[in-house]
């Protein structure tokens, strides 16, 4: 464990707790796109089935466990409890676009082909692209509330921090994992046109609004 | 090579 993985930990962990936190409380998930939530419960399923298998430390176990329930009760507030105030209309992304290739890349493309190793990759490579129906969702809206921007930031800053885990892990332990690498940096590139408009207005205290 | 079998992280 380094201190970039940890405090990437903690901006993922911040991310998932922001976002639920404004849904449960404002009894609302309007600008919150459902099909993102599916994507990363989607995410922490396929890649987190190695609690079944495997324990690695207690903190590993139980931040698995708390992803997993957070997103799962997120989904849930999104498409049960706060139905109503889901905008279905903006939430139009086409996930199948991006989960179907993704799927074929896993097959493709992986350390092993064994289905736990096969089901990771496919994590790896979804998570990837899992933040483009929220960010399709606010180009299509052309705004978005000031705590879902600080929820996406807190999302992209996680994978970036993880980059520079990576780097510092390949220096210090030779430890490097290309697919972990290359589905990282794609991840985070997705966030840069998001992380210039969150630093040059919401930080200066404006909306963050989306020329129509 | 990338030992990528060593899921420690999350």
């Amino acid at each position: 464990m380094n201190i970039f993985r940890l405090f990437g930990d903690l901006s993922h962990l911040a991310a998932i707790i922001i976002l639920l936190l404004k849904i449960w409380k404002s009894r609302s998930c309007a600008g919150i796109s459902g099909k993102s939530q599916i994507l990363f419960a989607i995410v922490f399923t396929t890649r987190y089935l190695d609690l079944l298998t495997s324990f690695i430390s207690l903190y590993n176990t139980s931040m698995k466990m708390i992803y997993i329930g957070c997103s799962y009760a997120t989904v849930y507030l999104i498409y049960a409890k706060f139905r109503a105030t889901y905008d279905g209309n903006h939430d139009s992304f086409r996930v199948e676009f991006l989960i179907v290739p993704v799927g074929g890349l896993a097959v493709l493309i992986n350390h092993d082909f064994s289905l736990l190793e096969i089901l990771w990759t496919f994590s790896i490579y979804l998570e990837s692209v899992a933040i483009l129906p929220q960010l399709f969702m606010i180009s299509k809206t052309g705004e978005a509330e000031t705590i879902t921007t600080h929820y996406l930031f807190c999302q992209g800053l996680y994978r970036a921090l993880y980059l520079i885990n990576w780097i510092w892990r390949f220096y210090f332990e030779g430890f490097f994992d290309m697919i972990a690498i290359v589905a990282g940096v794609v991840q985070t590139i997705l966030y840069c046109d998001f992380f210039y408009l969150y630093v040059t207005k919401v930080l200066k205290g404006k909306k963050l609004s989306l020329p129509a | 090579c990338p030992i990528g079998s060593r899921k420690d992280e999350l």
